[in-house]
Parts: C-alpha cells; structure tokens; sequence
C-alpha cells in the first residue's frame, strides 16, 4: 500500500479565469505534484488538490507566490486511511 | 462457515471479495427477485457484475440502470450501491413507488463498474482512480472509464494524457469496462433510465457533460433534479445542488451520462455524494448510512417521475 504520510489536500478558491489556469499548470508539472481531488472548474467552485509531503513546500510557496489562497482540508491523509483500514477490520472482527 | 447476506455489515467499507461474496450470498437469498449477470471482464481478467432486480415479465421489459464505483477511490459509491440493493428487497411490498416500478420494470445494478481500479485501491493505492489498463510503449497505467464513453469524446474535459487523472483513452470504448455496459445496454433496448452515482460534491446532474448547450428535455430533467433534491434534503438536511454537468461542475467529455443520452435514454442523472469538502473520498464509514438513505429518497423521486410519464 502506498503511504501518504504528511500528505496533505489543499482547499484552493480561485479568483478568475487566470488563477484557474495557473491551477491547471500545476497538473503538468513532472514528476506528478498534485492530484486534482476536484479539478479547476469555475471561480464559484473551489479547487481541492492532494499534495504529496515533499512538494508541499514548493506547491505552497508557487499559490502564495501568484495569491492564490488556499486552506488546508486535510493535514495528514495517512492518518485518515489508517483510521479507515481500523475500521474496516474492527467491521470484520 | 455458510455466508450470509444478513451478517454483512451495510454500514462498513469491503474489500472487492467481500463484495463479490455478498452478490453471491445476497441473490441465494432473494432469488426471488434478484439474480446475477456477468457483463463481461474487466482489463485485468476480473468479473464484471450486474444485479437484475425483476418481478418478471421477460427479458425486454422497460429497465432502469444505475452503477457505482467508475472511480475506484470513490468508495462511498460502492458502499451505498450495496446499501441500496438491500433496500430495494427490503422495500418491494411495502413502498408502493418501488413496488408499482418492479412490477412493471426491471432494476439493473453495478456496483462496481470499475473492479480492477477498486482491487487496486485495496491492495496497493486508496486513491487510485482510473481502471487498470495499460499498452505497449505508454508510460503510465489506466484510463478515466469516465472519460472514454463515444459521446463527445476527445472534447474540452478529457485529456490525451495517459499519464492525466483524466486520460481518455486511445479510442471510444477501448476499455473493457465501458464497452461491457454499452453492448448490454445496447443488447437490452429498452433502458429508460441510467443513474451514474460518483463522489464528491453533493450535487445532481443531467446531461450534457461535453456541451453547455441545454439537452432537449433540459426543463423537465431540470424540474425534477430539483424535487429529487428536496427530497434529499427532508432525510438528514444535506444540501446538494443541482443542474447540467457542463453549467454545474465542469465540462467532461466522454462521460456515461452524455452517451445514455444521446442512445435515447431521457432520464440520465450523475450524482456526486457527501461531502463537499472535508473528508472527500475519505468519508468516514459512520457517513454510508445517512448517505445511502438520503441519496435512495433522491432516486425514488425519480422512479416515481418515470413511471407516471413512460415513453
């Protein structure tokens, strides 16, 4: 199983058209930075994206740089999916 | 130990064995009512399962076909599809919508449309989304089987990419798991009604996904988003929105919905589940329930619509 520690999903809310395009790039960039959770739509919808730990960093300061704000929905993914995979097994007990 | 459907716990998530051996124990016992199709395999090899819900009437008889599970990180799909079979045996004779509609329709129910994408989830990456495909001299592994359907495909909202989260796919139904539930639908004729159940944004949707030109029933699939929403909400006060796929959340391109539609079938909907934000495809099992009660009253809103205007 893969694990996403310090992974974190990253609420952004873009402003116009050109903040959604900026959004977009990100998808490009290599190796893979962000996984689209809700991908670029309109200004009236937010942008949710999965960042892996080790782009956090760069992800961060490249929505502060071009003020895009953003709020963090979930701090550490791991701890989520470790919860679920309790559940499950407390369910089959 | 002999499997049992009523051991199963409907309010947990299950691995696609679990699943698989539930179909098995659920049709023995109600096999009354419900039986077992395999529509074909999936890229890896793997089943593709349909549930029939019939009262009989033969094989042609007017149907309504709803699936989860496209995208395998989706997994409150899965489990509500579960939720919801339950529901329907435990319904017919009693809720008089359900019972006028199975007694003069057919239900089809896949619960996991994508089971190589899930198996995957399992075994190797919760967050996988795509099925599991892959062709020679291409670096990256799956396609969007929500992108890859004939309508509209190639458009604005997929990508060429096989290496995007939306890739798809070479051609139109290249993937093993869309063209299985295109030549049953095909086969069948006489679907009436497709429900395409994702997660997450709380929101009910009708085509088009490809165009932000208004379908031709636009008003009256409209109108009855909007009861199926109200209904919705009177069960636990979730909030979902509602409206085409194009003007609501995004253009897509190749979806299912645009397809049924554009094969004739009027009353197409998509839904996104709970939530619109804090756990999104991680959402607590706690959640399966209230969502699979909340999102059935949506659905009966719309059985109870088609039976009173076939056509």
């Amino acid at each position: 199983q893969m694990n996403f520690t310090g992974d974190q999903v990253l609420r952004v809310l873009a402003k116009d058209e050109m903040q959604l395009r900026l959004l977009r790039e990100l998808e490009g960039l290599k190796p893979q930075k962000v996984d689209f959770w809700r991908g670029p739509a309109r200004p009236s919808l937010p942008v949710d994206m999965r960042v892996p730990f080790s782009a956090l960093r760069d992800v961060k300061g490249y929505l502060e740089s071009h003020g895009l704000s953003y709020s963090v929905m979930i701090k550490d993914i791991q701890v989520l999916l470790d919860q679920e995979r309790e559940a499950m097994a407390r369910s089959r007990r | 130990l002999e499997r049992s459907a009523s051991s199963f716990s409907y309010s947990s998530y299950h691995t696609l064995e679990e699943i698989y051996n539930w179909i098995d124990s659920f049709v023995t016992e109600h096999a009354d009512i419900v039986s077992k199709i395999q529509i074909g395999h999936s890229f890896e090899n793997r089943s593709i399962l349909v549930l029939k819900f019939s009262t009989g009437g033969g094989s042609e008889r007017q149907a309504v076909w709803i699936d989860t599970g496209i995208h395998s990180r989706e997994w409150i799909t899965h489990a509500t599809g579960i939720w919801t079979a339950k529901q329907i045996v435990s319904e017919y004779g009693k809720d008089r919508v359900l019972t006028n509609l199975l007694d003069t329709m057919d239900i089809f129910l896949e619960i996991v449309s994508n089971p190589d994408g899930f198996a995957f989830t399992h075994s190797m990456n919760r967050l996988w989304r795509k099925n599991r495909s892959s062709q020679p001299g291409v670096p990256c592994i799956g396609v969007d089987l929500n992108r890859n359907w004939r309508s509209g495909f190639g458009g604005n909202g997929s990508n060429d990419n096989p290496c995007s989260e939306t890739y798809r796919g070479p051609y139109p139904q290249s993937e093993p798991e869309v063209s299985a539930v295109v030549n049953f639908i095909t086969a069948h004729g006489n679907i009436k009604a497709l429900i395409s159940i994702h997660s997450y944004s709380q929101m009910l949707m009708y085509p088009y996904g490809h165009s932000l030109e208004p379908v031709s029933d636009q008003e009256e699939l409209h109108n009855l988003a909007k009861r199926a929403v109200q209904a919705l909400y009177k069960v636990h006060g979730i909030k979902y929105i509602y409206g085409s796929i194009s003007t609501t959340l995004y253009v897509a391109s190749g979806i299912t919905v645009d397809w049924a539609y554009d094969s004739g079938i009027k009353y197409c909907f998509s839904f996104e589940l709970r939530d619109t934000g804090r756990y999104g495809f991680l959402l607590p099992a706690t959640q399966i329930v209230p969502t699979a009660e909340e999102m059935w009253m949506a659905i009966r809103t719309i059985l109870k619509h088609i039976l009173r205007h076939p056509y």
